[in-house]
């Protein structure tokens, strides 16, 4: 599987906001 | 903010602001542990933990100008080696004891209950004691953590990637880094001579570190192969990634 498929939460926190963000 | 334009003094002063909160368990089991529910504390720290885990690498300076991919790759390569720092950091002051949270203390023997663990906390502990006879410094930890996560994939990383400089970039920060840890030891006024004996001492340590996190991985594989703990989210994906590799 590609990087991107295996790691849609890492992709997610990396792409996105801060962890506080996230619930 | 890219590391080169940085001073060792503010590269420090940045990590000394990343640095993740101490993340607690919240509805520890009732003691004593049985295999099945020490596994699924520890497995649900270090879930949350790897969360914040990815929030402290975006604030090294330099670490999201690589390339998504390389990111990626780093971070799945050392996330247990940072995650057992980060325990043995916290359990310096406390000989015997792992404190993975403040509501989550374990002593040695306590590791007995869960199969082929004892193990790895004799081995965490015993980086641990040597982490206290040295007197580790809190900056000097911060760098050391920053270059695990930096030197924690010795093969090509831009292989597949889109951006031919992020190698360089990572070369530059590791760089950095080690400028930082070193300029941190010249701080402490030891003699030029300790100093170099002080930095070799360190980054042996490292392959401890490395070592505990390569038989930790084992292990969790091997308890989630016969169904101990079940493993979910961030943590799978993580874990996953070393199913991969190892086949």
């Amino acid at each position: 599987s590609s990087l991107t498929e295996r790691h849609k939460i890492l992709h997610r926190l990396l792409q996105e906001g801060s962890p506080s963000d996230i619930s | 903010i890219f590391p080169s334009v940085l001073s060792p003094e503010q590269f420090v002063t940045t990590l000394i602001e990343a640095e993740p909160p101490n993340v607690l368990l919240m509805n520890r089991p009732n003691k004593p542990f049985t295999e099945a529910s020490m596994m699924m504390s520890l497995t649900k720290l270090a879930d949350k933990e790897l969360v914040h885990m990815i929030g402290w690498a975006k604030k090294i300076p330099g670490f999201v100008e690589l390339c998504l991919y390389d990111q990626v790759r780093l971070l799945e390569s050392c996330w247990l080696e940072i995650l057992m720092v980060g325990l043995m950091w916290r359990s310096i002051e406390h000989p015997g004891k792992l404190i993975f949270a403040a509501d989550l203390i374990l002593d040695r023997d306590e590791g007995k209950c869960v199969e082929g663990i004892l193990e790895i906390f004799d081995m965490l502990l015993a980086a641990t004691s040597r982490l206290r006879e040295l007197k580790l410094q809190h900056k000097e930890y911060l760098c050391l953590k920053a270059m695990i996560l930096l030197n924690s994939n010795m093969f090509p990383l831009t292989m597949g990637s889109d951006d031919p400089d992020s190698s360089v970039k990572l070369r530059h920060l590791l760089n950095a880094i080690t400028d930082a840890l070193v300029w941190v030891i010249a701080k402490s006024g030891l003699p030029y001579r300790q100093q170099s004996n002080r930095l070799a001492n360190l980054l042996m340590l490292l392959s401890h570190v490395r070592h505990a996190s390569n038989k930790g991985m084992e292990h969790l594989l091997s308890m989630r192969c016969k169904n101990v703990v079940p493993v979910y989210d961030l943590l799978l994906e993580m874990l996953n990634a070393h199913t991969l590799r190892d086949h």
